[in-house]
């Protein structure tokens, strides 16, 4: 998380820590058996991870602390139109895994509420991105072990569109915007999620509900300015997630 | 040695002199013993008849004899002037049997060739009953009357008599035995004229267990006594009234004893009077009531039925418990209760206890929990409700749900339904909110 803040405990109590082949990633809770993440986390080389080198952890601010209690993997669900071999097609970043165990939930561990399907993601409206990866101090880039969140807004999709456009001009093996990804960021920049993040929530407040809006899921760069974060439209995926845990 | 065997008895026959319908011959002695069955005579029946006359018959002749006594000596023919010819007249035996003799001399009259007789039998039956009283003292074949049978006879006695042992004499009937119907009457006999004296009868009521008798005597009870200082004394005539287990009540007098409740399903009367005085008797009506048992009691939480002022053998009762009890029996439900008032006045059971129901523990709530809102021990109407681990959890489809302990052993909600609430984690409630307030 660039530009944000530790987390102070049970502020984020859906926030899940993967690691996955020794690579960290984040996830969120969406029920007491599944856990949300990006599938780009559980595919290497264009195979998905076998659920036993997963780990996932939950309910602690410290990494540290967290290591002790991992939690295992019954299943890994890769969202089936994934397909993202030259890490260039983000589109359908989008996986679930299912635990082998149920989780009882308590003020440090409880679900992020699914979209209604179809919700609208307004923009400007601030939201929610937390995880444990990569951040910013001193100008200098590290790995935290803090779970830290930083609030940004919701960006026009077609500001989204011209930015990722933009950089495409510049640089080569740009991903492609789709209708699936949505934006979220400041143009000045200094507030961006960042590597370690991804697979994690970016989450809006309706009601006094936060609901998982996006999945962390790529971007050029970290607090650039002119960038954005770009993220998973999970309203768009609400049918197969649905779906998928009753039929698992 | 052989034994020859005696002849069979016949009922009727034919007998022939020598060479009839020829002349016999001279120096004959012949003899037909002729029987027929005990309880017959012998009618003897000459169709013919031809023997040398003489006087007396004292060529020629046929003898005819009953256990030695001659009944007949004939010879002649049906027209000579002498002799003596049994003419058409049969001859009856005075037992059942009959001997024939017939002889003839060593001379024939040369002028004419008698030829002998021929002759019927036939058995008769013998009317005993009309026959004069033996004389060896022994009185009449019956005392009261006398029935002839063919071969035979047989006694019989007039109402209120009956016969004795020796099948020809009648003595006073007792009336006695055992009566084992629920009622009956009975009376001394003879009753309610004097009886013959030396009268000796038992009678005895017993009918089957689990009733008793009651003696209704009649008012007219006439049994002799003795008048004493103490009052009237049965010595002589007496009726005795037998319970088992209990001491015997001897009645006499003039006063009847009315009705005596036995409370025994057996009794037992034994009536004596001796050779001397008068007694005239007694009657009595006997009738029988089913054993009484207790009245049941009540059952708490329960009620008995049916609901009677007295209860008595082979009644049943029924214990049903109210709504949310159960019945108890030593220790164990069981699923219903009845018992019988025996033929000892007793119940076969005793009356069971009615417990509440309990619906057992309340079905677990994952990630909840339920609590008594009411009542305890899961008891029969107790309400739980139940909850879920809030803020983490809420009820799936309500607020609050509450269960209640059922008759039927259910925790049931108040819609009726068992199925247990299910507890839905909430999403995106932190417990703690993200909050700064610089600007």
């Amino acid at each position: 998380i660039i530009g944000g803040s530790e987390a102070p405990e049970n502020t984020i109590p859906w926030q899940v820590m993967l690691s996955v082949d020794g690579g960290r990633g984040g996830g969120m809770v969406i029920a007491d058996r599944w856990i949300m993440t990006a599938a780009h986390n559980l595919v290497h080389d264009g195979n998905p991870a076998s659920k036993d080198t997963v780990r996932i952890y939950m309910g602690l601010t410290d990494v540290k602390s967290l290591l002790g209690s991992p939690v295992y993997a019954a299943s890994i669900h890769i969202h089936p139109e994934y397909n993202n071999p030259n890490l260039l097609d983000y589109n359908n970043d989008i996986a679930l895994i299912k635990l082998q165990d149920q989780i009882t939930f308590n003020s440090s561990i409880m679900p992020i509420c699914l979209p209604a399907e179809g919700a609208t993601y307004v923009t400007g409206e601030m939201g929610l991105v937390s995880g444990f990866g990569i951040t910013e101090t001193n100008n200098r880039r590290i790995l935290t072990n803090k779970l830290k969140y930083v609030q940004v807004p919701v960006v026009e999709q077609a500001i989204c569109s011209n930015s990722v456009a933009l950089l495409k001009r510049n640089r080569d093996n740009v991903p492609d915007l789709t209708n699936n990804m949505f934006c979220a960021g400041v143009p000045e920049g200094k507030k961006d999620s960042c590597q370690g993040d991804s697979g994690g929530p970016y989450a809006l407040r309706h009601d006094g509900q936060f609901w998982a809006a996006g999945i962390v899921s790529w971007g050029v760069d970290c607090g650039k300015q002119g960038t954005y974060g770009v993220y998973t439209r999970v309203a768009n995926y609400v049918g197969w997630i649905n779906t998928t845990m009753q039929e698992n | 040695s052989w034994r020859l065997p005696e002849p069979e008895p016949v009922m009727h026959g034919a007998v022939q002199s020598p060479n009839y319908p020829q002349p016999y011959s001279p120096n004959l002695q012949e003899q037909w013993d002729l029987s027929v069955p005990e309880g017959y005579q012998i009618r003897l029946t000459f169709t013919h008849l031809d023997i040398e006359a003489s006087a007396g018959c004292y060529y020629d002749s046929l003898t005819v004899l009953y256990d030695a006594k001659i009944l007949g000596k004939f010879c002649g023919h049906e027209n000579s002037a002498d002799g003596h010819h049994p003419g058409t007249q049969p001859i009856l035996s005075p037992g059942n049997t009959l001997t024939l003799i017939f002889q003839s001399d060593d001379s024939n009259p040369e002028r004419h060739q008698n030829v002998g007789f021929s002759a019927q039998y036939q058995a008769i039956d013998r009317d005993e009953c009309s026959e004069p009283e033996p004389d060896d003292g022994s009185g009449p074949l019956c005392s009261q009357i006398c029935l002839n049978t063919l071969g035979s006879y047989v006694c019989s006695c007039h109402h209120g008599y009956e016969l004795r042992p020796d099948q020809r004499s009648c003595m006073s009937s007792c009336g006695g035995g055992i009566f084992d119907e629920p009622e009956g009457y009975l009376f001394s006999p003879g009753y309610p004229n004097p009886p013959p004296h030396a009268v000796s009868c038992q009678y005895i009521i017993s009918v089957e267990a689990g009733f008793t008798v009651s003696l209704n005597f009649t008012d007219n009870f006439h049994i002799e006594s003795v008048d004493t200082e103490q009052g009237p004394n049965c010595i002589h005539h007496w009726l005795e009234v037998t319970i088992p287990e209990r001491e015997p009540i001897k009645l006499c007098g003039g006063k009847s004893p009315g009705l005596i409740a036995t409370n025994s399903n057996t009794v037992t009367l034994d009536y004596h009077t001796d050779d001397e005085g008068q007694s005239r008797g007694w009657s009595l009506d006997y009738s029988t009531n089913r054993v009484k048992c207790p009245i049941p009691g009540d059952v708490a939480m329960g009620r008995v039925t049916p609901i009677l002022t007295e209860y008595f053998y082979r009644d049943y009762i029924f214990v049903r418990c109210d709504q949310g009890y159960k019945l108890m029996m030593d220790g164990e439900e069981i699923t219903s209760f009845s018992t019988m008032c025996q033929n000892n006045g007793q119940w076969h059971l005793p009356l069971p206890e009615c417990h509440i129901i309990d619906c057992g523990e309340p079905e677990p709530l994952l990630n909840g929990r339920w609590v008594f809102l009411s009542g305890f021990d899961n008891q029969y109407l107790s309400v739980v409700q139940y909850h879920c681990n809030e803020p983490f959890y809420t009820l799936l489809g309500g607020i609050n749900v509450m269960f209640t302990c059922e008759a039927d052993r259910k925790w049931r909600s108040n819609n009726d339904i068992v199925i247990n609430p299910i507890c839905i984690p909430v999403c995106g409630q932190p417990t703690k909110l993200l909050t700064g307030y610089q600007r």
